[in-house]
């Protein structure tokens, strides 16, 4: 199965490749690569409807963490994110702003404690590939802790 | 590391790259054997934290993280030729991608049987950890992330937990979701706000979804049980998703619209379970001859 809209058939392509399937070490007694499984989604079983709890202990264990969302995304959409860190009940400590990359203005961002709700102005569901300088920086600032 | 695995050739790689990437197996449960490509960091591996990615679905590869996201390079049109993402993650941290459930991508069970839950998962993408952490001990000093997308959204906190929690010996420090499904409920809801105010509802809708959804108390989008309320949200998870719009990118065009499988919608059910079992079978037929008229 193929994501709607979403043009996967360059990777598929590749990574089918028995070249390339040697060089990743794939055996070749496996069926071909796709990028969603059918077999996998079909028998899905969904056991969480909400995480918050999940959430909750893990910031109680002093954890650090980041929600990060493309804001033209439809499919998991920024607002149902913000709510969702901010219905965890945890006190703000960092209004909601602006944050910088090349000198633009690259989406807001608000902080509640060890957790940090970001949005990436005008990327989608794959934020690292379509607004992928404005990602790392996230990415960087996320691992080092610092000022976004 | 774990010198069989190390992959030290790539077909249609023209650049020689500044850093190492080792692909192979971890042993998830019993029987289950997940692929992982793990590349190091270019700039300090022994100090630079560990980070695992995943996508989601459920039932998605995270090699699609990898070749078209955030991984150091990404695959040509051609589907032959690679080229250097300049914006790869693996600048400031050794990455590591792990196709999990077994049978995404190239993981597998040897019973080739792969009915599984949310629980089942977390738990094979620990013993996965741990067996990564067996293949790469250098490692298990280094300052550890988990990062998700989509389906991650269950998957890393889940997943965090066990690690925060569990008896392995791993220097876990956070982790991270990206457009991530935190909560079905608030999804659902908050989509009929942002399908509003991105001007895709008309004010006919927006008031017949406000008059059936809605009382002094507020509005209830997700699992009303009214059955004109529901009409009403099927109308506007039709325009979001059957329109031609491109759900993932609104302002994107949709690639491929004909060629997409039916089977992962079945993949994607969790958003609008309440919903997805109509979508496509009721009546509607006003986004695609409306988007006509529109154009």
């Amino acid at each position: 199965g193929v994501p709607p809209c979403i043009n996967s058939t360059a990777q598929t392509n590749w990574l089918n490749r028995g070249d390339v399937r040697k060089a990743l070490h794939i055996p070749a007694t496996l069926p071909p690569w796709d990028i969603c499984s059918d077999a996998v989604g079909e028998e899905y079983h969904v056991l969480y409807s909400t995480v918050k709890d999940v959430y909750l202990k893990l910031l109680s264990l002093g954890l650090r963490a980041l929600v990060y969302n493309g804001d033209t995304d439809m499919a998991c959409n920024f607002l149902g994110d913000q709510w969702f860190v901010e219905d965890l009940g945890i006190k703000e400590t960092s209004k909601y702003k602006i944050w910088i990359y090349d000198d633009q203005v690259s989406g807001f961002y608000e902080q509640f404690g060890n957790i940090t709700f970001l949005t990436v102005k005008g990327a989608g569901h794959m934020v690292p590939q379509w607004a992928p300088g404005p990602a790392l920086q996230m990415f960087q600032t996320f691992l080092t802790n610092g000022s976004y | 590391q774990y010198a069989p695995d190390e992959v030290t050739d790539l077909p249609g790689m023209t650049f020689k790259p500044n850093y190492r990437q080792w692909s192979g197996y971890l042993k998830a449960g019993q029987g289950k054997f997940l692929h992982y490509w793990f590349v190091t960091s270019q700039h300090d591996p022994m100090k630079d934290p560990v980070v695992l990615w995943l996508n989601g679905g459920p039932g998605c590869s995270s090699l699609d993280g990898f070749l078209s996201e955030n991984g150091p390079f990404h695959v040509n049109n051609d589907g032959a030729t690679l080229y250097e993402n300049v914006f790869s993650w693996n600048k400031y941290a050794n990455m590591l991608y792990l196709e999990s459930p077994a049978g995404v991508g190239y993981s597998y069970s040897d019973d080739q049987k792969y009915e599984t839950d949310d629980d089942k998962v977390a738990a094979d993408n620990y013993q996965a950890l741990q067996s990564f952490f067996v293949k790469f001990p250098n490692f298990t000093r280094n300052e550890f992330f988990i990062f998700g997308e989509s389906y991650g959204g269950i998957y890393v906190p889940t997943l965090s937990l066990r690690v925060a929690t569990g008896q392995a010996k791993i220097n876990f420090k956070g982790f991270s979701v990206g457009n991530g499904l935190s909560s079905f409920a608030l999804n659902d809801e908050s989509l009929i706000y942002f399908g509003y105010y991105h001007g895709l509802f008309g004010e006919d809708l927006w008031r017949d979804l406000n008059n059936n959804c809605c009382n002094k108390e507020g509005c209830n989008f997700y699992n009303s049980s009214s059955d004109s309320c529901k009409t009403q949200v099927n109308i506007a998870f039709n325009i979001v998703y059957q329109s031609g719009l491109n759900e993932y990118s609104l302002y994107l065009d949709c690639e491929g619209r004909r060629g997409f499988s039916k089977a992962y919608e079945k993949s994607m059910s969790h958003l609008f379970r309440n919903y997805r079992k109509t979508l496509h079978t009721n009546q509607f037929s006003g986004p695609r001859s409306s988007s006509v008229s529109l154009s």
